[in-house]
């Protein structure tokens, strides 16, 4: 029964791609066949992995999207690469609910290949987010320790409110995702009390601790889990990846 | 001679929000009356500030900007506050040619009564920054020393000088300016050299270091420059008012 996680937060640089990467990669090690697909026009997750984005984004393509996944150099990992052409990234940030249908329709004519898909979002609560979320089974969102993080968690957790409705008993909670943790900051500890009051048991276990191998590991095209295996990062991911298999 | 300066980059979290509101305090402490503008649906500008978000956007409401523009609690300092409301956030994010002049034209009208107009921008390269930067004389381009962060910068420079382009001597480079800079890092060495050789003179000389007092200011509804006066992120955002001031 393949999963769908969309992996979204409207706040900028929370790890959502980070945590795409990362993540996929761990899964893929424990012996599932994983997909990242990359919805972000900027392509991070696509070049994080080695690959290269493409001329023209392959969802607004006619191509089949299995013909377009990408293997990568990591145990069961494929990607999905996203395209810098401004032309698809504009089409794909205005779509119309009958685009939007074709876009959610591609998404899982794909998900028969792989146990789990990873979509990684851009920064905003666009038509782009909202069909990913509806392409979904679960959401994850990552959140840094921070307060303009908290401001934003729940005018995010509204719109998924509102994706869920439309579609009942598809999209669940995977869970709210503790990232860059600094347990020397207060401000890290007042965070995490507030969001694991407000949100209780969707809130992982699991936090990723701030570690300056996970934002070196993407300067090589490597997940951190292969470019620094015995590093705090590494071991948070793999803890994470373990917390997401549990709650299956 | 007002000046207006965007403060944009579509990578999410590199300290835009953290920037306008501590670059304009400065300002209003050097003596320059000064509104920030936020066109952020997060409407985190307005929250740090102590304002409150607005029920409808401003630039989308019929009364004249200069009417909502509100005092803040720092010298010399107004805030034009953000909103909400998806149906306000959506239109702006959508905007038609027409549309998007209308906004221009009402951004223009406020800069009058100030000699410094700063727009908060989201995390993106949609019509809504377009326009913020189509209603600019400057644009200030923050960006973390983390890999990538450089990746979106080239794509961004792209559509900045497309603005460029069909406005001939209305924007023009503010600067590029380095955020959250971490000195024992390596990777933050080795981007601030990249950034220098491929973008000489526009990189401000002025580097925002990371610290924990301007992260833990917004909670307290206040710039950094209020909050912690003594701290070393208060004396970098004094040394980057002096060097935009210098520039003018
Ligand atoms: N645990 C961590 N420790 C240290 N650095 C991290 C960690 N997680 C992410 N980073 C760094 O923080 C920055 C932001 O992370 P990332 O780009 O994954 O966030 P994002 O939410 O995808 O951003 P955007 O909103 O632009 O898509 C990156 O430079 C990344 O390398
Ligand atoms: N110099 C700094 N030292 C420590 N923390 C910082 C610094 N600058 C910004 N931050 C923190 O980093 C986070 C990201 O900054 P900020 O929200 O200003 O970025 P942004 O580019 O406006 O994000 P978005 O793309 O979501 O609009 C915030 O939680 C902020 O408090
Ligand atoms: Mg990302
Ligand atoms: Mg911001």
């Amino acid at each position: 029964m393949p999963t769908t996680i969309c992996i979204a937060n409207q706040k900028g640089g929370v790890g959502k791609t980070t945590t795409s990467i990362n993540l996929a990669a761990a899964l893929g090690r424990a012996g599932k066949q994983t997909l990242l697909v990359d919805m972000d026009p900027q392509c991070n997750a696509t070049s994080g992995l080695g690959s290269r984005a493409l001329p023209s984004h392959p969802l607004v393509s006619e191509q089949a999207l299995r013909h377009q996944a990408k293997k990568t150099d990591f145990t069961n990992l494929s990607v999905l690469p996203g395209s810098h052409r401004f032309r698809d990234v504009d089409l794909l940030a205005n779509l119309d609910d009958s685009e939007s249908a074709r876009v959610v329709q591609q998404l899982q004519s794909c998900t028969g290949l792989f146990d789990f898909v990873l979509i990684d979002c851009p920064p905003s609560m666009g038509r782009l987010t909202q069909t990913a979320l509806s392409a979904s089974d679960e959401v994850l969102m990552p959140i840094q320790c921070e307060y303009f993080a908290m401001e934003g968690l729940k005018q995010m957790i509204g719109v998924i409110r509102d994706v869920m409705q439309h579609r009942p008993g598809k999209l669940g909670f995977a869970g709210i995702l503790l990232t860059m943790f600094d347990d020397s900051l207060e401000l890290t500890h007042e965070v995490e009390a507030e969001v694991r009051e407000f949100f209780g048991e969707i809130v992982f276990e699991t936090v990723i601790p701030r570690d300056v191998m996970v934002s070196e590991a993407p300067g090589h095209s490597r997940p951190v889990i292969d470019y620094a295996p015995r590093s705090r990062g590494c071991r948070a991911y793999m803890e994470l990846c373990m917390e997401v298999l549990g709650r299956e």
